[in-house]
Formats: C-alpha cells, sequence, structure tokens
C-alpha cells in the first residue's frame, strides 16, 4: 500500500497499538536528531513479531494484522 | 515460545480457579466446561493440577467484564482485545479476565470460542507470555481451530514444559497425538502438500498451514487454513482454483471442498467421483487448471486425468502417464500450479518448471522457489 494511502486516523490506531502491545513510549524531543523515529523502531519490531515484511512503516499488511482481534497482553516481555 | 521469566511462576503445582461470574453469550454449563477444558490443556503436558472453588480468593479469579472493570487495561468493545491475563502472583496475579462485548461460544465459529481463548489466557496465568510461531496457542492473534480436536502445539509444550516439568503421570491406555509443529518455510527439504492461485496471490498448503504470497508482499504469511476457512480439511492431497468458477478447491482422501473467497460453497464437500474420476481412484496427488485450455489435471500416482471445468466432464483418452508428456518427470508428483503460463510440477522437494502446451522442460527449482527465501 503505497504510504499516500494511510490516514491520520491509521496512524493514530498505529501507535495507540504499539503503546498498548509494544511498549511504544512517548517521544521526547526532535526525532531528527535521534534519527530512526520510536515508532519506526517500535514498527519494525512488530513486524519482525509477526513475520511480516521488515519496513518500519506502516503497509497493507502491517495494518491488517492490527486490526486482528487479540490477547490483551503485550507482545513484549514487561509483564513483571 | 516465552515466558514472562523464571521468577514468574507458581511455585506449587496445586493450582485453584474460580469463575466469579458468567457471561450471557453462553450457559453456565458450557462456560464451567470450556474453563476446566482450557486448564486440562496444560494440565495433561505438566504436573500441574486444577481445583475449583466457589468462594473467597483463587490463584486464578476468572471473570467477564466490559470496558473498565477494575484494573488498569479497560477493555475496548466488540473486536480488538478479546481478553487478558496476569502473571503468578500474589492479588491480580494468575486472573483472567474476559471482553464481555465478544460474543463466545461454545463450539461455533460465529464468535469467539471461549475455550481457544482462555486456554490461550490460561498459558499467561501459568507464566507464559506471547509466542511468534503462529502455530502456536500463545500466539497473540486469534485464530479459529476445531475445539473436538485441538492438540497444544509443540511450542507451547516446550514453554509450560521449560517451567514446571513433564507430567510425569503416564497413562500407557491413552495414547497421546503428536503437538503439531509448524513447519519451516525455508526448510529445503520440505515437501509441500499443495499449491494454488487464489485471486492473483498463491497458496503453499503443508499441515494444517498455508502460506500466502502475493505481488505487493516480500515474506509469505503464514496462516492456519481453519482460520481462513473455517470447516475446510488441513493435511489435504491436491487444490486448485478454477478460474472460471472463481472458486478454490481443496482435495482430502474421496472428499472435495469448495471455496468462493472465504465462503465455503454449499454442497460441499463432495465426492471425486462427482468430477468423474472412478471410483477406483481414492485420492489424487495434485491438481492443475490450464487457464489457455480451462482444462483441470488430475494427478494419480503416475497418470494424470483431464477434467473440462465447462462441460463439467471427463476428457476422453484419459489417463495419461505422467511422464508420456512431462519428460524428465520421474517421481511421484505432490503438486501443481501454474503461473504467469509456466506450469510447475512439485515433485518432493523440487519444482519442475514445463510449457505445458509442449511438455519442455524448462528448469528444475527448489519448492521455497516461489517463498523468497
Amino acid at each position: 500500500v503505497p504510504v499516500s494511502q494511510v490516514t491520520e486516523q491509521d496512524e493514530h490506531d498505529a501507535e495507540s497499538y504499539l503503546k498498548r502491545f509494544f511498549n511504544l513510549t512517548e517521544e521526547k524531543g526532535p526525532t531528527s536528531r535521534r534519527g530512526v523515529s520510536a515508532v519506526s523502531s517500535k514498527l519494525s519490531e512488530m513486524q519482525r513479531f509477526f513475520g511480516l515484511h521488515i519496513t518500519g512503516t506502516l503497509d497493507a499488511d502491517t495494518m491488517t494484522m492490527m486490526k486482528k482481534p487479540r490477547c490483551g497482553v503485550p507482545d513484549t516481555n514487561i509483564a513483571s | 515460545f516465552s515466558t514472562f521469566g523464571k521468577n514468574l511462576k507458581w511455585e506449587k503445582n496445586r493450582i485453584t480457579y474460580r469463575i466469579v461470574n458468567y457471561t450471557p453469550d453462553m450457559s453456565a454449563p458450557e462456560v464451567d466446561d470450556s474453563v476446566e477444558k482450557a486448564l486440562q490443556v496444560w494440565a495433561k503436558v505438566t504436573p500441574l493440577r486444577f481445583t475449583r472453588i466457589h468462594s473467597g480468593t483463587a490463584d486464578i479469579m476468572i471473570s467477564f467484564g466490559r470496558q473498565a472493570h477494575g484494573d488498569f487495561y479497560p477493555f475496548d468493545g466488540p473486536d480488538g482485545t478479546l481478553a487478558h491475563a496476569f502473571a503468578p502472583g500474589t492479588g491480580i496475579g494468575g486472573d483472567a479476565h474476559f471482553d464481555d462485548d465478544e460474543h463466545f461460544t461454545f463450539r461455533s465459529n460465529r464468535g469467539y470460542i471461549l475455550f481457544l481463548v482462555a486456554a490461550h489466557e490460561f498459558g499467561h496465568s501459568l507464566g507464559l507470555s506471547h509466542s511468534d510461531d503462529p502455530g502456536a496457542l500463545m500466539y497473540p492473534v486469534y485464530s479459529y481451530r476445531n475445539p473436538d480436536t485441538f492438540v497444544l502445539p509443540r511450542d507451547d509444550v516446550n514453554g509450560i514444559q521449560s517451567l514446571y516439568g513433564r507430567n510425569s503421570v503416564k497413562d500407557p491406555s491413552v495414547d497421546k497425538p503428536q503437538p503439531p509443529t509448524t513447519p519451516d518455510v525455508c526448510d529445503s527439504t520440505m515437501v509441500l502438500d499443495a499449491v494454488a492461485t487464489l485471486r492473483g496471490e498463491m497458496l503453499f498448503f503443508k499441515d494444517s498451514f498455508f502460506w500466502r504470497s502475493f505481488p505487493q508482499s516480500n515474506t509469505p504469511q503464514l496462516s492456519l487454513i481453519t482460520n481462513f476457512w473455517p470447516k475446510a480439511p488441513t493435511h489435504i492431497d491436491a487444490a486448485y482454483e478454477s478460474q472460471q468458477s472463481d472458486r478454490v478447491f481443496l482435495f482430502k482422501d474421496r472428499r472435495v471442498w469448495a471455496f468462493a473467497g472465504y465462503n465455503r460453497v454449499r454442497g460441499y464437500p463432495k465426492t471425486l467421483s462427482s468430477f468423474g474420476l472412478p471410483r477406483s481412484v481414492k485420492k489424487i496427488d495434485a491438481a492443475l487448471y490450464d487457464v489457455e485450455s480451462g482444462k483441470t489435471l488430475f494427478f494419480v500416482d503416475r497418470s494424470y486425468y483431464s477434467y473440462d471445468e465447462t462441460r463439467k466432464t471427463m476428457d476422453q483418452g484419459f489417463p495419461k502417464r505422467v511422464d508420456q508428456t512431462f519428460s524428465g518427470l520421474t517421481g511421484k508428483v505432490t503438486a501443481a500450479l501454474q503461473y504467469r503460463g509456466y506450469t510447475y510440477i512439485y515433485s518432493g522437494p523440487y519444482m519442475f518448471e514445463y510449457s505445458l502446451r509442449t511438455g519442455r522442460l524448462f528448469r528444475v527449482l527448489r519448492n521455497s522457489y516461489f517463498l523468497r527465501c
């Protein structure tokens, strides 16, 4: 899915998903100074976990996976 | 598999559970039965034993709630998050919560089967975290499986036994089905069960899984067959897409299932003889739809039949020997596919690329050729 078809709502939903299941935390300071944004890094982590193509960007496969019914426990091991 | 960590497990084998309330979706006995069966999934392979209590605080408190329900993790309405559970520990530790905005069922896939969701959550209650193995019960995404034939997959068995050890009590009178493993797409020795196209995608079937490969995606995606087609057979013999009828046919033993997209076609499964195959044919090895002629080839041992999709009849003059038409093909045919005008015949771990019109062999490739290993 070309990036242009990703809506703001998609991006908002994706960030909520990454916060909830992949421990995305709020980013402080300008992204450019810190290189790859936390969202992109977490997207790569999520794509790796689900065996998707690792792009670090929001694409059709990734959005489809985020919409699937699932368990509410996070996928990164932060249960403690 | 992954666990919450060595110190996040129960330091005892006798675990209590309590069903605090019920969902209106199912009768109380159905909920009781689903919960008990879900716990037995883990008891079967470990020394863990579960006892139900009806009052007071149990190790695993089981409840149904909506939106904010008393912990820091509100549910989100229908679909999305179905349930969650907490790692072993005092208080809320070990407890399992189910989102009552979902529709839970006892056995039907018209909703989420409580047994499957509960078995997954109890994995967390016992100390397992999520697994990235798509075939594992502890994979975070819900997938339909037949509750009557459910066997805890190998990945989950390894996970729970890493925390609690094996079930030392063996009942020799019961022969246990082997825990199913998830096939490795890049295993060069893998022999596929079947391959087919589906509206521009390619499907590669193996055991209870298939890989979906489509042009826009670089990574074939593994999925349980039953997640796509709940009532479909697994460990199939053959599959093909009839572009004339826009259906995918799956073959297993003497029966044929037909699907239009996600939907099972009414009236199926039918028998092989409904395709005009002789009654002596008990199973087929592969099926191939030829776009150019509109014929479907059915491979049986060293021979193949030709079926006219338009007339719905078997062509005269068949069966023919495979090696008469496909030069150099001496092994057993295991799968067949036509893609971009080329015909691919799978035999064991190899794939032979032919021109179906001339029978000319172009290349011999590995099964994983289309699977981007």
